[in-house]
């Protein structure tokens, strides 16, 4: 769901230790990057290294129709073209419906491809959902690695917070870090009577750096990656002056990891 | 105005 806000089609690379996507988004200016490690599935078998090319939107469409108690069991067989979604129902309140995503190749003049919905409140206590796998060309690249001058380590509540607070004000976030202060200023505000710099210092904010830095990020994107605070409670900021930030969440068996191009100039 | 970079303009392997 976090992915789906920043990228429409990705391929899951599936292997025996894990599930990864890395994907940029429609307007190439940010980069996420997600690993899951096998550890943290109940089980996890993959015979064979494959690319799984979903319709994120629609796989998020899939989700919302699982409830927290559910187990959701993934399957794509050899060659399929289709990515099949279990959900065990636990809750005797559960109602159980039988939905059933289909479309066949993906016709370029058609932004979303087709899909049928079939309902029924009587099938027993579990969901299907099939969602086609498109045929894209798998990422084939290694994780960019970048050495970084600052890190600044920070409850993830409280970066969600921040960055939405500032994205009613501007579009634009200038973020300095220097030794002891993290300044997270908002640029280009809407309204010139709230124009004053917010300086957001919140408890449980590590800093770690070897050089000032400062850097102006589009606060849209910034909202966007806070959508995945709900699954770490701290969040790293990596920055170096002139290359991408990196927002990282990691949990226990893998990662998010998103990457924002800076705006450069004034 | 500040120009947006593309992400790709840093990590040309992209």
């Amino acid at each position: 769901k976090s992915c789906s806000i920043l990228v429409t089609d990705a391929n899951f690379e599936c292997n025996e230790e894990n599930i990864m996507l890395q994907a940029m988004d429609n307007s190439h200016i940010a980069l996420v990057s997600v690993e899951i490690g096998a550890p943290g599935f109940t089980s996890y078998r993959c015979d064979r290294t494959m690319p799984l090319g979903v319709d994120l939107t629609s796989l998020t469409k899939v989700l919302r129709c699982a409830k927290d108690e559910n187990i959701c069991t993934l399957k794509a067989a050899d060659e399929a073209d289709v990515l099949n979604l279990v959900y065990d129902a636990k809750s005797a309140f559960f109602s159980p419906f039988f939905f059933a995503f289909m479309w066949h190749g993906r016709d370029a003049s058609s932004p979303f491809p087709p899909f049928f919905l079939l309902c029924s409140a009587l099938l027993p206590l579990f969901i299907h959902l099939n969602i086609s796998l498109s045929s894209q060309t798998p990422i084939t690249s290694s994780w960019p690695e970048t050495k970084y001058d600052t890190r600044v380590t920070l409850p993830s509540a409280e970066f969600t917070r921040i960055v939405r607070d500032l994205s009613q004000l501007g579009e634009h976030v200038r973020i300095e870090v220097s030794k002891e202060v993290v300044r997270i200023s908002k640029l280009k505000a809407k309204s010139s009577a709230e124009d004053e710099d917010n300086d957001s210092i919140p408890t449980g904010v590590v800093i770690e750096m070897n050089q000032h830095v400062s850097l102006t990020f589009s606060l849209k994107y910034l909202v966007n990656f806070s959508k995945s605070g709900s699954l770490s409670g701290e969040v790293q900021l990596l920055m170096s002056n002139d290359v991408p930030l990196l927002v990282a969440y990691d949990f226990t068996q893998g990662y998010i990891r998103c990457y924002l191009a800076p705006k450069i100039g004034d | 105005e500040a120009s947006q970079i593309e992400i790709g303009d840093y990590f040309p392997v992209l």
